[in-house]
């Protein structure tokens, strides 16, 4: 912080520390520099996890984009040099939505830590913490990932297994066993032999959070067998809440700006 | 300058103004010369360093970010100018007609281009935000 930090031209070709400023200027630099990134305020992480799958994915899809060379704006290298198509199994359609977004938020999984009373298995507890995302923003697409990794068991030589996400739904307030209610929003029969991410669509149930913050109790992720018996995510390689940080369960959101906003006051 | 401010006596004219030019020294011609690169409309480097604001502990990445700026002046002959408009020949034409009632072209950016920005928030979510015409690529007189 003794430095300074903005850097200018010499006029030599060089670039070179500005002139030392004032505690006074140098918050003024700051607040100027805030609104330009349209934020209030500093935010203020309590810990970071940049080695989750939450923040692994979007620095993988910043160090993916590219300039668009007609309109100067950052797109998703068509190319796909970058590691994001491969480790997250990016489609054309994801691609389509990155360029448009102007927003990408990446949610990491509280689940686990929320919801002791609930009679679920805490490592299939999915929730996210949607309080911080912007009401001007337009939604264009909210998915969930899951990562299939390789199964343990040969239970796949013998018959199919089926993922399915529920979004569970009560009562403000209310996370008594008996007042939650599942609603499944994805399902999906496992590929056997296949390792990647899975991504499921939950727009509908991120929209509804988004406009009442109370009725966010998250997502259940289960894992039957053909036979309609509940099986362990681990049995089947699938990574869940209590997995590797790496590959854990993660929703990301894609946001456009709804209309030029106005300019900022300075 | 010379067919607005002849004199009835053209020729005489001329020759004071060449007796006039002929006694600036080279040196102060170097000087002039000099100064006119330095005030040539170009782009200029700014670069904001968000580590040395201390924001690492928020903003993943950029480190910071060339926001360039570009400064200098659009005087004639504009030709010599970088990226000059058809308008701002005009303007300047314009200009030297009436010098106080209409201004210069100005040193603009031509081309802007975007920047990411990714960073986490108060919950520990982390946003990619795209900021677009955020880096002036190239400046021009308009």
């Amino acid at each position: 912080p003794e430095h300074s930090p903005i850097y200018v031209d010499n006029h030599k070709g060089q670039t070179v520390a500005g002139e030392e400023i004032s505690d006074v200027d140098r918050a003024e630099i700051q607040e100027d520099l805030l609104l330009l990134l349209g934020l209030h305020r500093r935010p203020r992480p309590a810990f970071q996890e940049v080695q989750s799958s939450a923040p692994q994915f979007l620095m993988d899809i910043y160090n993916s984009m590219v300039d668009d060379e007609d309109t100067g704006d950052l797109k998703l290298d068509p190319e796909g040099v970058g590691s994001a198509w491969k480790d997250f199994n990016i489609t054309t359609v994801d691609k389509q939505v990155i360029d448009e977004s102007d927003l990408i938020m990446s949610f990491i999984n509280h689940g686990s830590k929320l919801f002791k009373e609930l009679e679920l298995p805490r490592s299939q507890l999915l929730w996210f913490d949607l309080t911080e995302v912007p009401m001007d923003e337009n939604q264009l697409d909210t998915s969930l990932r899951v990562y299939q990794g390789y199964a343990e068991d040969a239970l796949f030589d013998y018959q199919s297994v089926t993922l399915r996400i529920f979004q569970l739904i009560g009562g403000e307030g209310e996370t008594r066993p008996d007042d939650i209610q599942l609603k499944e929003v994805g399902a999906r029969v496992l590929e056997p032999g296949y390792v990647g991410w899975l991504t499921f669509n939950v727009s509908s149930a991120a929209d509804l959070w988004r406009m009442f913050p109370h009725s966010n109790l998250g997502l259940f992720m289960e894992v039957t067998s053909e036979g309609g018996e509940q099986l362990v995510p681990g049995q089947v390689g699938l990574v869940d809440a209590y997995g590797e940080q790496a590959r854990q369960p993660f929703m990301t959101a894609f946001f456009k700006q709804q209309q030029l906003k106005r300019p900022l006051p300075r | 300058l010379s067919r607005f401010k002849r004199s009835p006596n053209g020729k005489r004219g001329k020759k004071k103004r060449n007796r006039s030019n002929s006694q600036t020294s080279s040196s102060s011609l170097k000087d002039y010369i000099q100064k006119q690169e330095f005030s040539v409309c170009q782009k200029r480097n700014l670069y904001v360093s968000f580590r040395d604001l201390g924001w690492q502990d928020w903003i993943i990445a950029p480190d910071g970010y060339a926001a360039f700026f570009c400064m200098g002046i659009c005087s004639f002959p504009i030709n010599s100018q970088m990226n000059a408009t058809n308008h701002a020949i005009v303007q300047t034409l314009t200009h030297l007609l009436e010098p106080f009632l209409y201004p210069k072209p100005s040193c603009a950016p031509t081309k802007l281009n975007s920047i990411s920005v990714l960073y986490f928030d108060d919950k520990q979510n982390v946003n990619l935000r795209k900021y677009s015409k955020m880096v002036a690529t190239s400046c021009g007189c308009h």
